[in-house]
């Protein structure tokens, strides 16, 4: 597993987006 | 609704008012803690304890070797044009004058400027510098640049107007650098009612005659620790969020709000998270810094012992700038991190505190945000911190327990929920 990206896709934001909205 | 259970039990809950009644514990019972202090050293073993009987994990101190200054008795009288006992506090690493002490007349300037346009007149003399007050990044260079610009010119000493934002006649200390190859003279600051008085008397031609003594000494360095406490991550131990502050302070005040509220908003955030029983995916680490008014001393030990693991770092955060009323984060990374961090400071809309801005503040973590990992620092209502900062004012008469709880609120949500995201935080 890499442990950091350098880089995201829009799509990957976006579900990154609902991930932490999940906290809310 | 993990966030606001954690905002519940920080601000509303059984937890409200923890960390400054921990944090009043500590610096009524231990005082102000310098580098190379018993009193430092006190606090240190105090906090391994508290971490351990908190139930946090892998609780140690990691050693480090950390400058040891001593101010002694200090004191400076002008005798011309009338006599006036001027309050004082010696700059950390500063030489001390001879017994006897120095009394030379003054030379007042306004800036480093003016210093080397008046340099002829300067050999022999006290440098008074009277700088206004524009920021602290800008103003501190006074400090820590004072004695040895002076030097330079031939002074025999410096006494430099408080980096302060408001004065009622108080002295500011704070670290100063001599630099190799000028002769080391003593430095002090003085009050700005001082200053601004020796100015106006210099600028009527009136000759002006100061008296300096200090008992300033340096001592070889002396052995000292990080304190360090963690959550252990569920799912990538190996992965941390560093959630920071120092615990070491000036020798005045009680270091309650440099760095004290930082420090123990830091424990806090660990033990909400605790409280609510819930473990993140990635290791959540405390780090209480040693030596940090020295130039982030302990900071820098760490780093170079860590830094191998850097990669494994999803974000580090440090609170040295307050812990009042926050209005949000200061973040230092990638765009696509900063769009992240966004989403994460929108959980706190509860509090109304959800800013994102640039230039993270903290000599600690500076370190790793060199070598391209996240940083954060918390974001404060500043507006009071440099009138006590480094004083005898900085006691817990200036903390506000609701501030805190606050504050230690949004630096365990982001602390949290950064580390338990299935991915760390992108980097370029």
């Amino acid at each position: 597993k890499a442990i950091f990206k350098d880089d995201i896709s829009q799509e990957t934001f976006q579900k990154i987006k609902e991930e932490i909205a999940s906290y809310g | 609704d993990i966030a606001k259970a954690i905002i519940d039990l920080a601000v509303y809950g059984k937890s409200q008012n923890r960390s400054y009644d921990r944090l009043g514990l500590l610096v009524d019972t231990v005082g102000p803690r310098l580098s190379g202090s018993k009193n430092l050293e006190n606090a240190i073993q105090i906090m391994y304890q508290n971490l351990q009987q908190n139930g946090l994990e892998n609780v140690h101190l990691e050693p480090v070797k950390i400058p040891h200054w001593e101010r002694g008795e200090e004191s400076a009288m002008m005798l011309v044009p009338r006599v006036h006992k001027m309050a004082i506090l010696g700059l950390g690493s500063s030489i001390g004058t001879p017994p006897e002490g120095i009394m030379a007349e003054a030379l007042v300037v306004t800036s480093f400027d003016e210093l080397r346009r008046k340099a002829p007149e300067a050999r022999g003399k006290i440098v008074v510098y009277n700088q206004p007050y524009i920021s602290y990044p800008v103003t501190v260079q006074y400090r820590v640049r004072g004695a040895v610009e002076a030097a330079k010119v031939g002074a025999v000493a410096s006494l430099i107007r408080s980096v302060a934002s408001f004065s009622i006649y108080s002295p500011h200390t704070g670290f100063q650098e001599y630099q190799d190859g000028v002769p080391k003279i003593p430095t002090a600051c003085i009050t700005v009612e001082d200053a601004e008085m020796i100015a106006r008397m210099a600028s009527r031609g009136n000759r002006i005659v100061i008296h300096l003594k200090m008992d300033a000494k340096n001592y070889p360095d002396t052995s000292s620790f990080n304190t360090v406490a963690e959550i252990t991550g569920s799912k990538y131990p190996e992965q941390v969020v560093l959630v920071s502050g120092h615990l070491d302070s000036w020798d005045v005040g009680q270091g309650a709000m440099d760095d004290g509220g930082g420090a123990f908003i830091s424990w806090e955030a660990l033990s909400l998270i605790k409280d609510l029983g819930l473990r993140p995916k990635r290791t959540v680490r405390l780090v209480l810094w040693t030596a940090e008014e020295q130039g982030g001393i302990g900071a820098s030990q760490y780093f170079q012992l860590h830094k191998v693991n850097s990669s494994n770092y999803s974000l580090v955060m440090e609170s040295d700038s307050g812990t009042f009323l926050p209005t949000g984060i200061q973040f230092s990374g990638s765009e696509k991190a900063r769009a992240i961090m966004k989403e994460v400071m929108s959980l706190l809309k509860p509090l109304n505190i959800t800013q994102v801005f640039s230039g993270t503040e903290g000599t600690d973590i500076n370190f790793w945000i060199q070598a391209g990992v996240p940083g954060a620092s918390l974001c404060d209502d500043l507006s009071t911190y440099f009138a006590f900062h480094h004083s005898h004012g900085d006691t817990m008469t200036v903390m506000d327990p609701k501030k805190m709880n606050i504050a230690a609120a949004v630096w365990a949500v982001v602390s949290y929920v950064v580390a338990d995201m299935e991915e760390m935080l992108p980097r370029t």
